[in-house]
């Protein structure tokens, strides 16, 4: 057998073609976006996740729309 | 508002670095619109230290994650200076602050804004005219799998995940888009940029959005 890191980086690569055959069924409109194998493809979307993603999401004010005056910014 | 906009034009931004296995990526983003911003006003383009926000960023987690709004309070408050990148280099893991003597030369910034432009995308390329790139944080689980041409489905506006840089936008073709500049490397995406539908707030790209001022 595979050692442990093969077999999981196998299920990944395979999930991955999965989700690459989903992704690319919306491609209709010859501008948008393609998805296929790249250096994140042997990755699962939650190792992707907790690797790459690691920004936390912030509240912002609403801009104010034109015309009114801008509120004092944030800092 | 011109057709097409990319500060990449004026040569302004610095080449796309890689954030490696370091979830860095709200300090890459930040790093890069100071060196911009510099660039902007006619300084040298020079790369700045991504390790020293990642490691003295105290409102921050490193390489374990942060939010660039958390990081330009930070910078706004401290005045810390940001050294050059060869002075406090990057290497992908969390490290002890370095501090410097005030003589060290270096780059503060005077104040930064942050705003939900989401339904006012206009009003946001004009700030992108008016004061350079923008830092935004998407929901860019879907990246993954990029390989290029310009996302508009699959990526919902749902919860922000992704420190980037909106570096200009273009509406000449029939699907309007953002330029924007990641930091997974140049053989990622469209040498390391992505595309993102103008419009719609794809990704929740109008969500969160700031700029510097150095």
């Amino acid at each position: 057998t595979w050692p442990r890191s093969h077999q999981r980086e196998a299920a990944a690569l395979r999930e991955s073609l999965n989700r690459h055959r989903y992704l690319n069924s919306f491609s209709h409109e010859n501008s948008t976006a393609c998805y296929g194998l790249n250096q994140f493809s042997y990755l699962s979307p939650e190792e992707f996740k907790a690797m790459y993603l690691g920004s936390k999401p912030t509240w912002s004010p609403r801009y104010p729309a034109a015309g009114q005056t801008p509120i004092p910014n944030v800092s | 508002l011109p057709l097409r906009f990319d500060w990449r034009d004026k040569h302004v931004v610095n080449q796309v670095r890689n954030q490696r296995m370091c979830g860095g990526c709200w300090a890459f983003s930040v790093v890069s619109a100071i060196e911009t911003a510099c660039a902007i006003q006619g300084k040298p383009l020079n790369y700045l230290s991504v390790q020293q926000v990642i490691d003295c960023s105290f409102n921050n987690y490193g390489c374990s994650g942060g939010s660039p709004l958390s990081a330009l309070s930070w910078l706004n408050e401290t005045q810390v200076k940001l050294v050059e990148d060869s002075e406090y280099p990057f290497k992908a893991e969390n490290g002890l602050c370095r501090y410097f003597p005030q003589s060290q030369s270096g780059v503060s910034i005077k104040d930064f804004s942050a705003y939900d432009f989401s339904g006012q995308e206009d009003e946001m390329a004009k700030a992108l005219l008016n004061f350079g790139p923008l830092v935004v944080i998407v929901d860019a689980v879907s990246w993954q799998d990029y390989l290029g041409g310009v996302i508009q489905h699959h990526c919902s506006s749902g919860e922000a995940n992704h420190a980037v840089l909106i570096t200009g936008f273009d509406k000449t073709g029939n699907t309007p888009y953002w330029i924007v500049r990641n930091s997974w490397g140049t053989s990622w995406g469209i040498e390391g940029y992505a595309h993102v539908k103008m419009g719609g707030n794809v990704c929740g790209i109008a969500d969160s959005v700031s700029v510097v001022f150095v």
